[in-house]
Parts: structure tokens; C-alpha cells; sequence
């Protein structure tokens, strides 16, 4: 299993709909100061279910719908999808692709999808449950957090190891 | 379970010694639970020796050490775990050349298992992975993606020096 | 007493808004003060446009972005009222290239005023001082220091890149 | 006004008696991470009077004295002393030159010192009243503290500007 693609459409500075296609493998992100890399660290916390505006950097959840810029307007919502490659069933659905997306409306509205299907994000949770990616775990580590592992509160070292018992 | 979690804690444990050993090539790591009798609401204790030095305050520790020991723990997390796939922003910001080739043969070993998604400003960490993306703006406030070959040295240097920032 | 608070809350404001011009070109920055009827109790808030950028919340603005403002804001009172020296250290950790130039020229045309202290692993910082000093501990737990000729380049190569840690 | 010459004795990884001697302009402090760079900006802030071991990065005060290595045995006392250039009769005393030291024991008794007589913190800080220089001005900023500069609660920001006033 591995992620296979991600799409952006009016999530925080990605204001027009943006796909990357990934490989297994490294891959390195990079470019200026401001230009977007982090909000593809905070995109990919918010498909999977981050609930907290301020672990993405803002106050208020709406702050991730594309506020507009000098040549676009701000966009009606918000929306993120996450491509991952099942080949090898590390997920317990019969599909060699799974599709995960969250959509957010300036209305408040939000839906959360799986394979164009809209679902709950507890039944994601479990889909997710022994792959080792989440929100919270260890497989998202945002800019400034890698000095937090050891020194936060020895309890979340004990979730970080509880997460991959 | 607490059976489930003491056989993962010690195998996490072997992995954190072993990869401390080559991240701090001469010094020691272990974790240790405060009460092994009660693991679920134990804390998880951080004990390394550096080489040379006689202190083991994790505090004292340096910037860049401390950022070596949280990816310490990171790694030999993934090592028991692997995740589908795992993002790192900006982890190496800290740490000193000779670090920066310690964390990116690390990157390599463990990428067979584990896909990296890698943002950086290190050209050290640039030449050590598969495929590289840019991200830019150009001062129009929309990110745009644009993928580089490896070999497109003036490209990379385009982007690390933009002039359009 | 606060008339001479506001005088200099005035002072600083002038030089925040030049500086802020050079270290983000196209953009505009100043303080404010919450209350102006009474300074000494009243907050300074920081309001800044960055080109192209239609948001001004300071939380949204990325790492690199954020520690520049910062640096605005230190030179801004470095002008007001200049210290006879001043230690910064690893400030510019978080910048891209470009933005480590632009924060090297102000400390060019601060280094009259004030003499300026800076630790660093940056290359692009070392080109740009008048005398270099490593510190190297060879795996003993002793710091020693080394004066460091800047026009011999084997010795720097070897302290960013020494093997003995 | 400047910084002329630093001294340390005993003061963390410094075992044995260090001087460096400074020059007005620009100088860069270079080294692996954990060699001791972090330390002189501790050491500066500590003998301008910093109460507070958790600044200076530990939990109890007498963690600042030399606690032993590898080739050498702990230290029985920690000594800074931080000599500055007075020729400008920029501090109203009549010297060309301005010692200001502090020792701690490990029993506990603690000086400062100014130009070698014993003297109080209260006095050192009267002294250096409209230099800039203080251990929580503007004057050093810590690794890892720009970002605080302009996220500190906003009352801080304004004690930045009093302190300039
Ligand atoms: N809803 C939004 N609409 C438009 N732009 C946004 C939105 N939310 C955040 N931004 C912009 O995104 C930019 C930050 O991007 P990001 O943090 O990803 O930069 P970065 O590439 O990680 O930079 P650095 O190298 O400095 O860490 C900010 O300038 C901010 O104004
Ligand atoms: N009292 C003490 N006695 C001996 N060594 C000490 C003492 N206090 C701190 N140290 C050591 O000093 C080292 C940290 O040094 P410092 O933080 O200055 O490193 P640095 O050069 O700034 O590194 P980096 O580039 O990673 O920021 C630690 O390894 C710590 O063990
Ligand atoms: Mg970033
Ligand atoms: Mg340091």
C-alpha cells in the first residue's frame, strides 16, 4: 500500500484544483518560503479527520477554504482527496484503489467520502485502524513538531507506541 | 491489551537501540516504562548516553541532538510498524551536515518499506531521494505544482534560489 | 512614562514599515497599538500584507514567512535604540535561500551600529561575516573554540562537515 | 560600545578556561550540533542575570557547572565574565574597559562581580540601563526563540518596546 495520488481544490493556498502523483520511494517537496508545502502537510491531517482548526494553523475551520489572491477569487469550498494504491489488500475492501475525501462548504456543510461514496469519518477510522496512517500517529510529522516526540508529556509517547501496538 | 502492548514496546525498544547505534555511532539509547506493572498508564522514559559525555538530562541535550533522538524514536517506531506511508516537514532543519547523511541513509534504508514524502530546503536531503516536486507562486498567492527531474540541476536551482520567491 | 513610550513605539513603527519593505518586497507591515489611550497597558498588534497575499492572519503565514516578520520586528528596535552587541542564534534556520541574502545584507548594514553575534550552520551566513569561530568538542565532552581564517575554505568545509562531531 | 572578550571557566561543556576574544562587526559561531554553541548564548544570559534554569535549559541552577567528560573531572565552580569596550563612555563609568563576572559554587554561594569587586545584580542592571543589554532584551535571541518574538502573548512585545524606550 502506499499513496498513490492527492488532489487539492480550494484547500488553503491551492486555489485551483491540483493533482501529485506520488511513487513509492522518497520523494522530496520543495520551493520557497510560503509557497504551500506545509498545507500539503495540513491537507493531508484534514482528509483524515483532523477536528481542531488550530492543529492546522488557523482559527476557525473555514480559515482552510481558499481565502482568494491577487488573480482568483475565494473559492465556494474546500476539498481534499487521497489516492491510496490496495493492491495488496492492506485494507480490508475489495478495490485496488480506495479513495478518501473531505469536502468543506462556506456553509458549514462538510462530507467525508470514501470511493464516491459518503460515509462517516469512524467507519474511515476503522478502514484505517491497523495501516498505521492517521491524524495522530506517526505517519504525519508537521514542520517544528519533530522536537515535540520526546519531549512532550511521556504520555504521548505511550499513545505514539499504543498506536502501533 | 497490555500483553499487546509490552510485546511492541520491547520490540520498538530493540529497533530505538540498534538505530540509536547509528545515529550516535559510540553512544546508547533505551526506553524504559516508570512501571512496569501497570504499562497502560506508564510513562515511557527516554534514556541515551552520548559519546564523550557524561550527562543524560534529555533537556541539556542540544537543538540538533534532540531533534537526532526524536528521530530516533520515529524510526524505530516505523521499523515495528511501517506505515503505508509517512510525511516529514522540515525534520532535519536542525541538525549539522554529518547528521543530515546519518538521517537521509536512514531515509533510504527504511524507503523500501515505507513511502517518505519529504519537504526540505537541504540540498544535502534533495540528493538523496527519488523524485522532486516544487511548489511556487510567484507572487500570485496560488500554489502550483511542477515535477523535476533529478537530473534538471538548473531547475533545482531555480527553485532553491528563486528569485520570485 | 508614556509619552516616551508612545515616541518610541512611533520611531519603531517608521523603521518596521522600511524594513518590512526590504525583507518582503511588494509587501507592507506595521504595528498597532490596541489601545491608544492607554499605551502601557494596551497590546501591539503586528498588521502585514505579503505580496500577492490577499490573507493577513498572522497564525496562516508559513515557518520561513513568520520568522522573517520576527526579524523585521528585531531590526526595527535594533534601529530605534541599537545594543552594543547582539547574539542570534540559528535565526535563520527556518529561510530559503533568498530570504537568508535579504537577511544577510540587513545584518551588513547593521554591523556598523551594532556588532553582531551569530550562530549558524548556514553557508550562505558564513559567507557574509567579517571572522568565523568553530566550536569543536571530538567526541571528549570539552567545547573547545577555533579561530577560523575566512579565507581558508578546507577549515570551514571541514568544520561543517567534520567527521569527528 | 562592543563585546571585547568572553570568558569561561566551568561553565557547562566549557571545562577548562576559554577566552574568546571579539571583534566589532559581524562574527559567526560555527560547530557540530552539540559542540557547545547554544552553551555561550546560555552563558551570556547567565551572567547578565538570569534567574531561571529552565532558560537556560535545565531544572536546578548547578547544572550550569561543568559536570564532567570523558577526559576531564567535574568542574567546583562555573565563572563567565564578559568584558566590554567602553572607550565611548557609553556606560557612565570612568574605564575603558567593564568586567562583568558571576561564579556560582556548587555549595551554592553565588557572585557577581564588576571589574573585580563583588557587587549586586540590582547595580550590573542599573549599569547597563540605556545600553540594550539585558538578558531578556533584544539583545540575544536563543535558538528557537525568533519565532516567539512575534507569537509571544502581546504584552511582550510591548515590554520589547518599553525596553527600547
Ligand atoms: N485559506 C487560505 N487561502 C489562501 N492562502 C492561504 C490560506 N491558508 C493559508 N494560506 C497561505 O499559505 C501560505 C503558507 O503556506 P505554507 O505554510 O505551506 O508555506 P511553506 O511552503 O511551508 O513555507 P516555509 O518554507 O516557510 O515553511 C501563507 O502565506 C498563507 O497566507
Ligand atoms: N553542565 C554541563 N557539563 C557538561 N556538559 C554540559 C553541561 N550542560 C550542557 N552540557 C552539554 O552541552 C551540549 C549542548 O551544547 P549546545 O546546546 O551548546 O550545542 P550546540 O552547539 O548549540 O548544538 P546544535 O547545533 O545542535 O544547536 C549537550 O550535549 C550537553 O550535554
Ligand atoms: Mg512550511
Ligand atoms: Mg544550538
Amino acid at each position: 500500500m502506499y499513496l498513490k495520488s492527492l488532489e487539492l481544490m480550494g484547500f488553503k493556498s491551492f486555489g485551483r484544483k491540483t493533482v501529485f502523483d506520488f511513487q513509492p520511494g522518497v520523494t522530496a517537496i520543495i520551493g520557497p518560503n510560503g509557497s504551500g508545502k506545509s498545507n500539503i502537510c495540513d491537507a493531508i491531517r484534514w482528509v483524515l479527520g483532523e477536528q481542531s482548526a488550530k492543529a492546522l494553523r488557523g482559527t476557525k475551520m473555514s480559515e482552510v477554504i481558499f481565502a482568494g489572491s491577487a488573480e482568483l477569487r475565494p473559492a465556494a469550498f474546500s476539498q481534499v482527496k487521497l489516492i491510496l494504491d490496495n493492491e495488496d489488500r492492506a485494507m480490508p475492501l475489495d478495490y485496488s484503489e480506495v479513495s478518501i475525501g473531505r469536502q468543506l462548504f462556506r456553509s458549514g456543510e462538510s462530507n467525508y467520502i470514501v470511493n464516491n461514496n459518503r460515509t462517516l469519518l469512524n467507519s474511515i477510522k476503522e478502514m484505517l485502524m491497523d495501516t498505521g496512517i492517521g491524524k495522530d500517529g506517526y505517519s504525519v510529522i508537521g514542520q517544528g513538531d519533530i522536537d515535540d516526540i520526546i519531549f512532550q508529556r511521556t504520555q504521548s509517547r505511550r499513545a505514539l507506541i499504543e498506536e502501533a501496538a | 491489551s497490555s500483553e499487546r502492548f509490552i510485546e511492541t514496546f520491547k520490540q520498538i525498544n530493540v529497533a530505538f537501540n540498534d538505530i540509536f547505534d547509528v545515529l550516535f555511532p559510540g553512544g546508547s539509547g533505551m526506553l524504559k516504562l516508570s512501571d512496569e506493572n501497570a504499562p497502560l498508564e506508564s510513562d515511557v522514559d527516554i534514556v541515551c548516553k552520548l559519546p564523550g559525555k557524561k550527562l543524560s538530562t534529555l533537556e541539556l541535550f542540544s537543538g540538533g541532538e534532540k531533534a537526532l533522538i526524536s528521530l530516533a524514536l520515529l524510526f524505530s517506531i516505523l521499523q515495528v510498524k511501517p506505515p503505508a506511508f509517512c510525511l516529514l516537514d522540515e525534520v532535519e532543519a536542525a541538525l549539522d551536515e554529518v547528521n543530515v547523511r546519518r538521517f537521509t541513509r536512514m531515509l533510504r534504508a527504511f524507503s523500501g518499506k515505507t513511502q517518505f514524502l519529504v519537504i526540505t530546503h537541504n540540498k544535502e536531503t534533495m540528493q538523496a531521494v527519488d523524485v522532486i516536486y516544487g511548489i511556487t507562486m510567484q507572487k500570485t498567492g496560488v500554489s502550483k505544482p511542477i515535477s523535476i527531474r533529478l537530473e534538471d540541476e538548473d531547475k533545482i536551482k531555480e527553485f532553491t534560489y528563486s528569485k520570485s520567491g
